[in-house]
């Protein structure tokens, strides 16, 4: 069965396209992977090099489900790893959602017509939680949380748990958290390990064992289009990415 | 006149909050000066102090326009500084605006209504180019602008770009780019240079001269919930700070 995952955190900047992308691309070293670029910014799309003329068709065509939302996957330049692109309308759905029916059932529908056809799929959520993101909670079997390892970090997330919950209750009985990924923990600040010890202590072993690093291969890999296990496969984010991945695997 | 200016930029993690509570900070050392939180999330409400039993009424009310609203702007520890700190009903504002009448226009009404009882207003957006942050392009005079120095920072700026003009021929004719601040710029870092460079070659002047660097107080300062000015007056990011209040002023 194909487990889909939500990578989501209202709280901006904190890391979802990074661990969307690089997660995926870890995931795909031993299985058939679909990343969504659910955030109408495009990033996850552009951190895999996928041009603007390649975005005629993507997300908002999946979520609209309008023509063959089965040729929408695409292959990315990583092996066994296919994106959905954030394609030009998707601004306008936000907007569009509110009044259509069905409303927050429509990427689910899409996803699950894949059947059996991808081992993970990966939704990187835009930085807000409303119709696109819980759109990826009523398609998702659960829920990646990035915490960036920074001050404002934990304010969020009790807003992010009740939503979770709420949307449980009301659309998805399967949707549960996934895990919390510690991210830009930098050792020699102490807010990071402050960060990290409060979000252990708050949410016991969710937490992942994983801390990714602040560690500037993993963005100059974004500018040059590729995961950074590609980009630079000995550094400290590459292993803490594929170390990740390992977890996730073996909480399946 | 009163100046007011929204502090905007969709994509996450940019440094909204950082520069609205530290500009706001800097601007009171001489000037009335009213911080808008108009995040859910409360980050700028929390990076000042203020306690969740403190935000009973705020920026819902200033949008909904309910009871008293001339006395919704409270003191915060920062002399001439005060703020109207999000509220809890604020998560749901951005739903409930949809369908409200004069629905982009409620936060200009009720800021416009302190006549000149401050001398700058700063509102705080969320990561988001919704109904709260059209209503606070609606009601401002000027954009400002942070922009990280990281890859995807410029990703998303067209969008935003293209959502000031639309403002301002539909509701606004006020609106422009009141100036780009670049935060979190790295020197160690070349891709915070190259980042910089683009933002001056697309954008020119309109980029301020001060560049925010990346600074450990500054993170540490909201941690105590008071400006990094406060906290520590020596630091890099103090200086930074005051340096860019010093651009907002004269460019009056
Ligand atoms: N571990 C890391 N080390 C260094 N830089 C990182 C790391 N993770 C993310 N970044 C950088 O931090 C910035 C924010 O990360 P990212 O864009 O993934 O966050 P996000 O949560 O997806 O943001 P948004 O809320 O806008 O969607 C990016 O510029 C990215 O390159
Ligand atoms: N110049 C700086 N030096 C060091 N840390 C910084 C700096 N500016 C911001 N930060 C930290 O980076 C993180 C993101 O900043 P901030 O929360 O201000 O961004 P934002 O754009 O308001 O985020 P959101 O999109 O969630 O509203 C915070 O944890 C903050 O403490
Ligand atoms: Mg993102
Ligand atoms: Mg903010």
């Amino acid at each position: 069965k194909t487990r889909i995952f939500a990578v989501a955190n209202q709280k901006g900047g904190v890391g979802k396209t990074t661990t969307a992308i690089n997660l995926a691309a870890a995931l795909a070293q031993g299985a058939r992977v679909l990343l969504v670029d659910l955030d109408p910014q495009g990033n996850a799309s552009t951190g895999l090099g996928i041009g603007y003329d390649q975005r005629q068709t993507g997300t908002y065509s999946a979520i609209m489900q309008e023509g063959d939302t089965a040729s929408l996957p695409r292959p990315s330049t990583v092996e066994n790893l296919s994106v959905i692109a954030a394609d030009n309308e998707l601004a306008g759905a936000e907007i569009e959602l509110i009044t259509a029916d069905r409303r927050e059932y429509r990427l689910r529908e899409t996803l699950r017509g894949y059947g059996t056809r991808f081992d993970y799929i990966l939704i990187d959520c835009p930085p807000s939680l409303g119709m696109l993101t819980l759109n990826a909670l009523v398609a998702a079997d659960a829920v990646l949380v990035p915490l960036q390892c920074e001050f404002f970090a934990l304010e969020g997330i009790s807003q992010l748990v009740r939503t979770v919950d709420r949307v449980r209750r009301a659309f998805n009985s399967d949707l549960h958290i996934g895990g919390i990924a510690l991210t830009m923990y930098d050792r020699r600040n102490n807010l990071s390990e402050l960060v990290a010890a409060d979000a252990r202590s708050f949410f016991g072993d969710q937490v992942f064992e994983t801390l990714i690093p602040r560690n500037i291969r993993i963005s100059e890999a974004q500018s040059h289009g590729t995961p950074v296990m590609v980009y630079d496969p000995k550094s400290s984010g590459a292993a803490a990415y594929l170390a990740l991945a390992g977890e996730v695997k073996g909480r399946g």
